[in-house]
């Protein structure tokens, strides 16, 4: 449907902006490097299906590989970035101080608790869930503290929160013509799009109607 | 369903 291929080209737009904020600057500036070394593990958990060869379709399957893919890139071009300009990467990492543990653990207990099954395939892609919805947090929080970002970078936060959101409107819609239901990621959805709703009012106010972007 | 629901989304 029109919402779910919305999402994807949403998703795939956010690292389109992130890959090109690192290539274009040659640097690291106001990106996390741990919400990236999250997403790593939250594409790395959840597409384990890949390895039962139980393809839904290639379009799946080649959007998998291309989010483990491009991951799995993005930390090489920050490292990178560490041996070309070390000042810079220094700079970020004494910015990017948000302690991941406190995501991981709950993210852990969480999918122990809630899944649909107590298999490691099912407690893995529960877990990934769970934790892509708090994963953007070192990223929003090396970003108010610093309470400046480069339009790239603010960009990049918004096409991927854009893709959760509009992963809601897709979850409606499945539900009146599939009747499907799946509790799970609607409810880490909605909690991954409510972490963003502060960051879209400020985008709106800031980037939309102009002039630079500044958190308070 | 009852049956384990398959993830096909991303």
């Amino acid at each position: 449907n029109i919402f779910r291929i919305s999402a994807d080209l949403s998703h795939l737009a956010s690292i389109v902006i992130l890959l090109e904020t690192i290539r274009k600057t040659r640097q690291v500036d106001g990106i996390s490097l741990k919400t990236q070394l999250l997403y790593v593990l939250v594409f790395c958990t959840r597409y384990l299906d890949l390895l039962t060869f139980r393809w839904t379709s290639l379009y799946n399957t080649l959007m998998k590989f291309f989010f483990i893919g491009t991951s799995i890139y993005v930390i090489k071009l920050m490292q990178e970035c560490k041996i070309k300009n070390p000042v810079a990467y220094k700079d970020m990492m004494a910015r990017d101080t948000f302690q991941i543990k406190y995501l991981l653990g709950p993210s852990a207990i969480l999918a122990m608790v809630f899944n649909y099954k107590f298999t490691i395939l099912e407690l893995c892609w529960s877990f990934s869930v769970w934790l892509e919805s708090v994963a953007i947090l070192p990223q929003l929080f090396m970003l108010s503290r610093s309470g400046k970002a480069g339009t790239l970078t603010t960009h990049y936060i918004f096409a991927l929160g854009l893709y959760r959101a509009l992963y809601i409107p897709n979850w409606i819609w499945r539900y009146y013509t599939e009747n499907r239901f799946e509790k799970l990621s609607i409810f880490t959805g909605l909690l991954q799009t409510a972490l963003y709703s502060d960051f879209f009012y400020i985008y709106y106010k800031k980037v939309i109607k102009g002039g630079g972007f500044e958190l308070p | 369903s009852t049956t384990l629901l398959e993830h096909d989304e991303l």
